[in-house]
């Protein structure tokens, strides 16, 4: 629709189409077609797909430590809970992404896999996101950390990392307000409570986790630019696949970024949380 | 930026006649480009900037503008057209209760925008205001409403142990029997695609009847929006649209293809997190952000 190309086949200008339409932004999906038409030399629809599918992965990052697409993927964070280290997850995002819903999944997921889990309920600003967690941390039957809405979140961090040790848990999941990117003393925060991790659990694996909507335009991208240089991020949590949105904007993100897709959200239940399979996510997406 | 571009364009278009295909075929890439970017839809964008373009066709080229600029400010106004006339606009009746509904996908911001526009109408319509806690699924949902309302001066209608057309409907005898001049809905986040969800709502638009019926939406939402605001539009019959967050650095693309597919106006905006972050909508602000 939009290269104006006279040579491309039909295929290409409907991949095109798919890939706009799935929010992978016009110049991921312009860098996309581009290698296609260089490489494909047949107009076979299952080779073309195929190949699609090559390019898009190769664009992203998969092969992360942490990643599920690694061979030894969560396995490797899981040796490292079993031999006796502590995993903090931060999760971070804008408001209203999945962020205490994905910490209420996580917390169950890890708790199953017969990881001691505790919950950090940083969030200390929004009304009843305490009361939200606390919860979820029932239903996954996981201890949490609090204080009352207003205290500084930084304080909340700090007393879930002494307990943490203290309990000598296996995981420490810290949910925390959601904030826009471009508000400058909000992301400020983000880069303290990440500082107090480093100090307070030097000894720790953290794992800094983007929360990003599938219903998301471009902007995801200036979300993951800010986020990335004030906190760092070790991984997206692709959140609401099961709404009618693609979420190619976390496709893009890893491309660009170079951050992995950790996992995917695939609903408002306590089991919706998956280890993101890229082939998965394509095939569904291409099919 | 796409003035840059057009300025571009400009240097090589010296004195045509009328603007037509050649003269002004780099500006209409050029700003569905822009569109594209801005997170309108591609089909609208396709859609919008050939009915702009059929219809300036032809025009005589205005003096000391060159023609692609001439394009854009047809654009600009176009844009300006589909948003609506402006918003601010509620059917609040002078007798009764007047009730107005929010629906959207999960986490767009209901529950604030709740309050900020219980907030709205006391000041502007001088109506006693109730807000109803329609979402009995999402943990602590009715204690986020009733202590963002309690907090600042609301009362707010809750029932344990009830479904929400229930609730809406008891909560409306409440407000009869305690003089209210209208109500709230905050309903739960949910998704256009899920069938019994959407069904939810239909049976609490059966059971009160609203006056509103406002779909509440991501200003940063992709290209999804058409489908979501297809989805609650034909469902329901919206009556208007209020883009949350718009605080962000979004384009908000998302807010020509909601009001191009369902032909509603945007009413509002939400501009943070506070009970005051609410403003009324102004089509050519968000117009500019779009094409800026
Ligand atoms: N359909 C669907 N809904 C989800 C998913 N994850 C979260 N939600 C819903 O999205 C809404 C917002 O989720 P929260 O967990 O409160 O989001 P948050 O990022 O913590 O929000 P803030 O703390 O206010 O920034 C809730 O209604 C959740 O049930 C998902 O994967 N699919
Ligand atoms: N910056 C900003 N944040 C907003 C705005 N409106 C809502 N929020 C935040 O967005 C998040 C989600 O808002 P909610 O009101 O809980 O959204 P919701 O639609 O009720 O969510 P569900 O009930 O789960 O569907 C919260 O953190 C709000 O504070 C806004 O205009 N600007
Ligand atoms: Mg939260
Ligand atoms: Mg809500």
């Amino acid at each position: 629709i939009f290269t104006g190309k006279k040579e491309s086949t039909q295929v290409l200008s409907d991949i095109e189409e798919i890939l706009i339409a799935s929010d992978f932004g016009i110049d991921f999906t312009q860098q996309i077609i581009e290698q296609l038409s260089k490489r494909v030399v047949s107009s076979n629809p299952d080779e073309v797909i195929s190949e699609l599918k090559n390019i898009i992965k190769e664009k992203m990052v998969i092969d992360s430590e942490i990643s599920s697409n690694h061979p030894d993927s969560s396995h490797d964070l899981s040796r490292e809970m079993n031999q006796g280290s502590i995993v903090a997850y931060l999760m971070f995002g804008v408001n209203g992404t999945g962020k205490t819903t994905t910490c209420g999944k996580l917390a169950y997921k890890l708790k199953n896999e017969g990881k001691k889990t505790l919950i950090a309920a940083a969030d200390t600003h929004r009304d009843a996101a305490v009361e939200q967690l606390a919860i979820w941390s029932k239903r996954a039957n996981v201890p949490i950390i609090s204080q009352y809405q207003g205290s500084d979140p930084g304080a909340v961090v700090y007393d879930a990392c002494d307990s943490a040790r203290a309990r000598s848990v296996d995981a420490l999941i810290v949910d925390t307000a959601g904030r826009l990117h471009n508000k400058e003393r909000l992301m400020e925060e983000l880069k303290k409570i990440v500082r107090i991790l480093d100090k307070k659990l030097p000894e720790a694996k953290l794992v800094k986790l983007l929360t990003v909507d599938a219903t998301t335009g471009q902007n995801a991208i200036a979300q993951a630019t800010q986020f990335n240089e004030y906190a760092g991020v070790d991984g997206i949590v692709l959140t609401k696949l099961d709404s009618s949105a693609k979420g190619g904007i976390a496709c893009t993100i890893s491309g660009l970024l170079k951050i992995p897709i950790l996992y995917s959200g695939t609903g408002e239940g306590i089991e919706d949380l998956a280890d993101f399979d890229v082939d998965e996510y394509l095939d569904i997406l291409l099919s | 930026a796409l003035s840059e571009r057009l300025s571009g364009v400009l240097k090589k278009i010296r004195g045509w006649g009328s603007l037509n295909e050649s003269n002004i075929k780099d500006g209409i890439r050029d700003i569905k480009l822009a569109l594209l970017e801005a997170d309108v839809n591609y089909k609208v964008v396709k859609e919008f900037v050939d009915d702009v373009t059929k219809e300036a066709m032809g025009e005589k080229v205005l003096k000391s503008i060159k023609p692609a600029q001439q394009f854009t400010k047809a654009v600009y106004d176009g844009l300006v057209r589909i948003l609506g006339v402006g918003g601010g606009e509620l059917s609040i009746k002078s007798g009764g209760i007047s009730v107005l509904m929010l629906v959207g996908l999960q986490g767009s911001g209901k529950t604030t925008t709740c309050v900020k526009l219980a907030r709205w109408v006391e000041k502007n319509y001088n109506k006693k205001t109730l807000l109803v806690a329609a979402d009995p699924y999402r943990p602590a949902a009715m204690e986020q409403l009733d202590l963002l309302g309690s907090k600042n001066g609301f009362t707010v209608f809750k029932k344990e142990k009830m479904k929400p057309p229930d609730i809406c409907r008891e909560a409306l005898e409440y407000a009869k029997e305690k003089s209210f001049g209208a109500a709230v809905l905050d309903t739960a986040g949910r998704l256009e695609i899920d069938e019994q969800m959407m069904d939810e709502l239909t049976r609490i638009k059966d059971k009160v009847d609203p006056h509103e019926i406002l779909l509440v939406a991501d200003a940063a939402t992709g290209q999804v929006a058409v489908k979501v605001a297809q989805g609650f539009n034909e469902r329901l019959g919206i009556t208007g649209i209020i883009l949350s967050r718009m605080d962000s650095d979004a384009r908000g693309g998302a807010a020509l293809s909601m009001a191009y597919i369902t032909g509603k106006a945007i009413s509002f905006i939400g501009t943070g997190e506070k009970v005051d972050d609410f403003e009324k909508f102004y089509p050519d602000r968000i117009a500019s952000r779009i094409l800026d």
